[in-house]
């Protein structure tokens, strides 16, 4: 039996909203110590990482570790059925097909009850290591969509540079160009509003601008954003969600030719 | 500068 009640049905909402329009598919991976999702886009330049810690969860019961495969289109249309501050809980039996969601308004006066058919998702893992990355910049989410939208009014892709300076980001195209420059803050009243870059190597690398878009997609998840970026390797841009999870994209970078 | 690998190559398939 997995059983899983999540108190802020929204956040299950964004989370859907967030991924849709890069995976088609997802396997969710429950455990006793939580649920997570790995996930590819078709041309598996990106992958999904969402991990879901058990305690964010009120119950949370998995007897069995088990995988349970959804169409997102299915998850989509289920979950707008729930109302922004109901409570969603998930529940499947073992040894059935179908998985199952349970929406309960504040007052406990409306429950929905919605039924899914589970697929089975042929979905490749990989292992992604602990990494030592060369610049780690916390920003808030709002700022990182900023930036990822106007630079793609110029061209295709963003260069990202890290120095002492800061990071700068930056796009060019038949237009013009444009660069969009970081520091980290002095003061601020807000913690979410601090920009905070950890430099270890100065690093510099160049992405396409169409798969950060759909990254930020995720924005209201959370009012901060981590980029970790290391040279020749894939960009991590981390959103966190509330104090039990995350939701990771992993990105490669473009490369000369 | 259009080239982007797939993420295969970067991480282990376990």
């Amino acid at each position: 039996m997995f059983e899983a009640r999540l108190i802020q049905g929204s956040v299950l909402k964004k989370m859907i909203d967030a991924i849709k329009d890069i995976v088609t598919d997802i396997n969710l991976d429950c455990s006793s110590t939580g649920i997570s999702v790995q996930a590819m886009d078709s041309g598996h330049v990106c992958l999904v990482l969402i991990e879901l810690g058990s305690d964010g969860f009120e119950p949370y019961r998995c007897d069995r570790n088990i995988t349970l495969g959804l169409g997102l289109k299915a998850l989509s249309v289920v979950v707008r059925c729930a109302n922004n501050d109901d409570s969603i809980t998930i529940k499947a039996q073992e040894g059935t097909d179908n998985i199952n969601f349970v929406f309960e308004s504040p007052n406990g006066e409306k429950t929905s009850q919605f039924e899914i058919k589970l697929m089975d998702i042929d979905s490749e893992h990989l292992g992604i290591p602990d990494t030592e990355y060369d610049s780690v910049v916390k920003m808030p989410s709002h700022e990182f969509q900023r930036i990822c939208r106007d630079m793609s009014q110029l061209g295709d892709s963003i260069v990202v540079a890290c120095t002492k300076d800061g990071i700068q980001f930056s796009a060019s195209g038949d237009m013009g160009s444009g660069k969009i420059n970081l520091r980290q803050s002095s003061l601020v009243d807000k913690e979410e509003d601090q920009i905070n870059i950890e430099l270890n190597d100065p690093v510099h690398l160049t992405f396409a601008l169409r798969y950060l878009n759909y990254f930020t997609k995720a924005t209201p998840l959370s009012p901060t954003v981590t980029l970790s970026l290391k040279a020749e390797s894939p960009l991590c841009v981390t959103y966190p969600i509330g104090d039990f999870g995350s939701m990771k994209f992993f990105l490669a970078p473009k490369i000369d030719d | 500068k259009n080239l982007q690998k797939p993420l295969l190559l970067y991480y282990d398939d376990p």
